[in-house]
């Protein structure tokens, strides 16, 4: 049975939906068979893999909502090995419509409950804020991968999404600890990049990756053909940064 | 009575909140007495004005739940003619409180109701989604600015969110319309920048601002000090086009 990561983070543009995408396609790349859920009603993680993805007939609304069993959803994605439950803006309604109903924090983990054992890891786009669709993204999850943008307003929002994360270990997953933090968009010209890697590897000791992501504008650009860095523009700075990326992930997997 | 404006997209990182703050306070600079609310419950915009504002008594969540009147909330910001009303994490909790509550679109509209004569212009910065907190700024509002990041996933979810605020016109507050477009983070170097800007403008003829703010680190080192970018570096071309944007603004009210 894999494992299961939620990418986090209530600020908003940070980099989780660049980061779900290239990780789970460098992951896969790597021989590992990966899920993928989208679990923001902006879609972009769908979007982003719009590639070489047939028409989506049931998606993470359904199986949130227990409408459909996860294996209804899953579709192939182009890169060998990865398959991914896409989203669409049903999933707005998701929100409002758990507020009042039972276990609403556990209805993503009672459905992929047994449903995703094939799969070496389960990677989980989260949308920007701290909602149903996050917290049920973190109850079911094992760890959490936290993209920080290396700047200002981000790192102000960090305290709370690490209060948040202890408070859903304390109440309702008692499992759920850190994968990483990892520096996006990293413009080494910049003080401000420097100031703010320096906080972060300072307050949180031992939790930052080695690897950063630079600015790469080759990243923003690969969204457009829908494709992810690796199949857009494998040379790229950015496309490296996700190689490594998983190649941390997976040498600290081997030597816990 | 001054006109409400909403600054608002579920997509995250395009620049709301610097665009609230910055143009807030170059408003203010005109010479127009200005409200901010921040209606986000990261309170970056709180955060971003923090250099010589007193400590909140009452927040933007006291004034949505009914429980203070805005009076009680407002502080003055260190530029003159500007005032705030502070949003800390306690608003998220008004997005599940509101779900069950009578007329709950119409609660920060009934608030403020004829507590912001005093205002020329009230700026509402929103949360990165189109819950009940920024539905609530665009049934208060009489006109929407939509920070636009001049890249591929935020252009994507444009449609969406034009289809949102027709929405909100047909149904809740039948004078919303759009008070323009802005491109933010405009990198001229690069070809999706130009790509981004040309779809937009032929997509929504007129309703694009002539201003576009360029990527500009000193817009993003100024939240660190509290401070906006007219007291942080007034000579920087971020700082200059969010002057200019002001006077697009003020230039179009006074001849429409
Ligand atoms: N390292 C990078 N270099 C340059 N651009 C990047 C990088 N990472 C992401 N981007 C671009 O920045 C924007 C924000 O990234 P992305 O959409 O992945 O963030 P997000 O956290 O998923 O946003 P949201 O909060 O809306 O879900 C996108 O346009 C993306 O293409
Ligand atoms: N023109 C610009 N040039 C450089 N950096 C910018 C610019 N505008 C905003 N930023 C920075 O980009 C990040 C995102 O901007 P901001 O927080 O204003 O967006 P937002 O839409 O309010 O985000 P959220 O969706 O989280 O509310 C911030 O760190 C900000 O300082
Ligand atoms: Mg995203
Ligand atoms: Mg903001």
């Amino acid at each position: 049975m894999g494992r299961i990561i939620a990418i986090a983070n209530q600020k908003g543009g940070v980099g989780k939906t660049t980061t779900a995408v290239n990780l789970a396609v460098s992951m896969a790349a790597n021989g590992k068979p990966i899920l993928l859920i989208d679990l923001d009603p902006q879609g972009n993680a769908t979007s982003g893999l719009a590639d070489g993805l047939a028409t989506p007939s049931a998606t993470s609304y359904h199986v949130l909502t227990g409408l459909k069993p996860p294996s209804d959803a899953v579709l192939p994605a182009k890169q060998p090995g990865l398959w991914i439950i896409p989203a669409n803006r049903d999933l707005a309604a998701a929100e409002v419509e758990l507020v009042n109903v039972e276990r609403r924090e556990f209805r993503l983990r009672d459905a992929l409950r047994d449903a995703v054992a094939a799969w070496e890891y389960v990677f989980v786009d989260c949308p920007p804020s701290l909602g149903m669709l996050t917290v049920n993204a973190l109850v079911c999850a094992d760890t959490v991968l936290v993209p920080l943008q290396a700047e200002y307003y981000a790192l102000e929002g960090l305290a709370h999404l690490m209060n948040t994360i202890r408070r859903v270990r304390q109440r309702l997953n008692p499992a759920l600890s850190i994968e990483g933090i990892l520096l996006t968009m990293v413009d080494s010209r910049t003080n401000l990049a420097h100031q703010v890697e320096q906080e972060v590897r300072k307050h949180f000791p031992g939790e930052v990756f080695a690897t950063t992501v630079p600015r790469s504008v080759k990243l923003s650009e690969a969204p457009s053909f829908g494709k992810p860095i690796l199949h857009y523009d494998p040379h790229s700075r950015g496309c490296q940064a996700y190689v490594d990326l998983a190649q941390e992930i997976l040498v600290r997997e081997a030597n816990p």
